[in-house]
């Protein structure tokens, strides 16, 4: 493998959003980029990434290798990259390292770090391709705010989305709240749009413990879309750039 | 109070 990424700092917040979530894990690599499915602790929660190849330049992989990586030992090394650095992810074939290497754009610094790679079985979910009830995109640190402020009343939070519009509230021991968002269209600031895509109404219930944790991957999009239809996981997507995207999945609260 | 499921009802092995 070697892969050549234009943005360490990519990476970086991609690791720092789900490291709280998983630990150890396979960074799956092939000839279309580079893959991450990896369920939390509890087995509630999925995160799935995918840097596609054309993320990077340029991308090479011979042969299809599982790199297990402890993701805090990855934050370390990528908190040695300074914010604009190049970097350059090298395996070999049964490698038992991975070899990152951070180029400064004007190229006079070059660090190199190797992390040992670790044996981890994990169990890889199939995900059904699904035609969601709700399509809900909305500015990502909007969906961040509702998050943290209903997280304050209640541990978890409904999500209903009907033609009217979509509404996050909550139910705790001081009292309830709730916010409606309506589509909403800004020519001059696409980043706060919210686009409402609906074939059939939603409600469903989900953690909010989980959803602040996703939250955390904010940095990486203006925008966020939910994808939700009944009696089925949530999907909150961060889109990166050519077609990359970090992807978690919620299982839903059932028997409300 | 609605009970948390997991994801693997959902999602197959494989």
């Amino acid at each position: 493998l070697e892969a050549r990424l234009e943005q360490a700092n990519l990476l970086k917040k991609v690791v720092d959003a789900i490291k709280d979530l998983v630990q150890d894990c396979n960074f799956d690599c092939n000839d279309s980029g580079i893959a991450l499915q990896a369920m939390d602790n509890s087995h509630v929660a999925l995160v799935s990434m995918m840097l596609k190849s054309e993320s990077f330049s340029p991308f090479r992989c011979d042969r299809n290798i599982a790199l297990g990586i402890n993701l805090t030992s990855l934050q370390k090394v990528l908190r040695c990259a300074n914010s604009e650095d190049i970097l350059t992810l090298k395996a070999e074939d049964a490698p038992d390292v991975v070899n990152l290497v951070f180029e400064s754009a004007d190229s006079d610094r070059l660090s190199e770090y190797d992390i040992k790679l670790m044996d981890i079985d994990q169990e890889h979910l199939g995900i059904p391709e699904t035609e969601y009830a709700a399509n809900i995109s909305m500015p990502s640190a909007e969906f961040q705010k509702i998050c943290r402020d209903l997280m304050a009343l209640s541990e978890s939070v409904a999500i209903e989305c009907t033609k009217e519009g979509v509404k996050f509230s909550c139910n705790g021991d001081i009292g309830s709240g709730s916010v409606t968002l309506r589509s909403h269209t800004n020519v001059d600031k696409p980043e706060n749009n919210v686009e409402i895509d609906l074939t059939e109404p939603v409600a469903l219930t989900f953690s909010l413990k989980y959803l602040v944790n996703f939250c955390k991957a904010s940095g990486l999009s203006g925008q966020v879309k939910l994808c939700l239809s009944n009696e089925v996981p949530l999907l909150v997507e961060y889109g990166l750039a050519s077609n990359s995207y970090l992807r978690f999945y919620l299982a839903p609260k059932i028997g409300d | 109070k609605p009970g948390q499921g997991g994801i693997m009802s959902f999602f197959k092995k494989g």
